[in-house]
């Protein structure tokens, strides 16, 4: 029956509770719970249908992943959700208290010398500094490419840091690197918690990810992300690349 | 006569006595150490727009006295037994047990952090399992 949002059995009639209760009591013990869970204040406006993107989506099969482990009463069977987590990110997931992602966005990084790979960036801003970095890895989704003629053919997906030497002129680092088949339709995922690690650290830094992509038998022909598949830019929104970072909870509790 | 109204005035008191002690009883029942319910819905706040999961906080609390004997309570533990003993012996100067949970359980958030980021934040020790004497 209440709006106030706080539901309380205490053996007194809610409504005589709700009563007593003003706008501004009402504010301030929201304003409590929010302090509570770390959030003194609401982000900006969200946009509508925001769970249809592919970094939202990933967290929410996380989080139904672990309501899952938590109620044991419920077993593992009943889980509606359909994520792949290899061993190593359930370890991640199980060492983090914090798990965020970063969807992409291409239009950072000015000329950077490349033929047809693909820039990434990420807004790591926002990443506390007192937490400790688990892990961080890019999710990037892989579909059918142009040219389907051999699926068998073997491409080596390579991700490098864009960093700036002491000259000024902008290298790339090499970060990561995974092999897929032409035929393979799924996401995969790299890792980049050096990276991360260091955009924390020095945000100056950060001047985002190079996403380059070569037959294995041939190491020194690029070809586009997009000709094997590989979305980057432009993508559906449930194909979006995203990056995940898994962070521990730094032990200093602020006294409130 | 005297000694039939002092019986009619025992009698009454009796029956008084006995009806102050079934509704003490209750009243301990009911301020007796016990788990109760803390809910906020967060749909009720307005707070869905931006926090995508739970619907709410199922926090619960614990409240309620821990009186003797311990045993009638849930999950006293046995220095909470001392503890009592201690507070019969003085009760102006050591308190009584308290009434806390004995089970906690976390809970996780998934929520904006603006239109492009997201964030699963996991909380140690925030929902209310069990509540004990100690």
């Amino acid at each position: 029956c209440s709006r106030s949002g706080i539901y309380i059995d205490n053996g007194f009639d809610q409504t005589a509770i709700e009563r007593t209760m003003t706008r501004d009591e009402k504010r301030e013990m929201e304003l409590e719970i929010l302090s509570l869970l770390g959030l003194p204040k609401r982000p900006r406006t969200i946009s509508k249908n925001p769970l249809k993107r592919s970094a939202p989506r990933f967290l929410l099969d996380i989080y139904k992943t672990l309501m899952d482990a938590d109620n044991e009463d419920d077993q593992r069977a009943k889980r509606s959700v359909d994520v792949y987590l290899s061993g190593e990110e359930q370890n991640q997931i199980d060492e983090s208290d914090i798990i965020m992602t970063f969807e992409s966005a291409n239009d950072h990084v000015p000329n950077v010398r490349h033929e047809r790979g693909k820039r990434l960036w990420f807004n790591a801003s926002d990443v506390p500094v007192a937490e400790d970095v688990v892990g961080a890895e890019l999710r990037i989704y892989k579909g059918n490419g142009k040219d389907m003629k051999n699926v068998d053919a073997v491409y080596t997906i390579t991700v490098y840091q864009l960093i700036k030497t002491d000259e000024g002129d902008k290298e790339l680092e090499y970060i990561s690197a995974t092999n897929v088949t032409a035929g393979f339709t799924g996401w995969i995922s790299l890792n980049l918690t050096r990276c991360l690690a260091t955009w924390v650290a020095f945000p100056n830094l950060n001047k985002g990810l190079y996403l380059s992509v070569h037959p294995v038998s041939r190491p020194g022909h690029e070809v586009r992300p997009e000709d094997i598949g590989v979305v980057t830019v432009k993508a559906e929104d449930e194909q979006q690349p995203f990056m995940v970072a898994f962070l521990r909870a730094a032990n200093n509790i602020k006294p409130r | 006569v005297t000694r039939e109204t002092r019986t009619k005035k025992d009698t009454f008191n009796s029956v008084m006595t006995g009806y102050s002690k079934v509704k003490n009883e209750r009243q301990d029942l009911r301020r007796s150490c016990r788990i109760e319910t803390l809910y906020i819905n967060f749909k009720d706040l307005s707070w869905t727009d931006w926090i995508i999961a739970p619907d709410g906080y199922p926090a619960f609390y614990c409240a309620g006295e821990c009186n003797f004997p311990l045993n009638a309570h849930m999950n006293a533990t046995n220095h909470a037994i001392v503890q009592t003993l201690v507070h019969l012996m003085n009760p102006l100067r050591f308190p009584k047990p308290c009434c806390a949970p004995t089970r906690l359980n976390p809970i996780s958030v998934l929520y904006y952090l603006d239109d492009h980021n997201v964030i699963l934040k996991k909380y140690k020790k925030m929902v209310v399992k069990s509540c004990g004497c100690h």
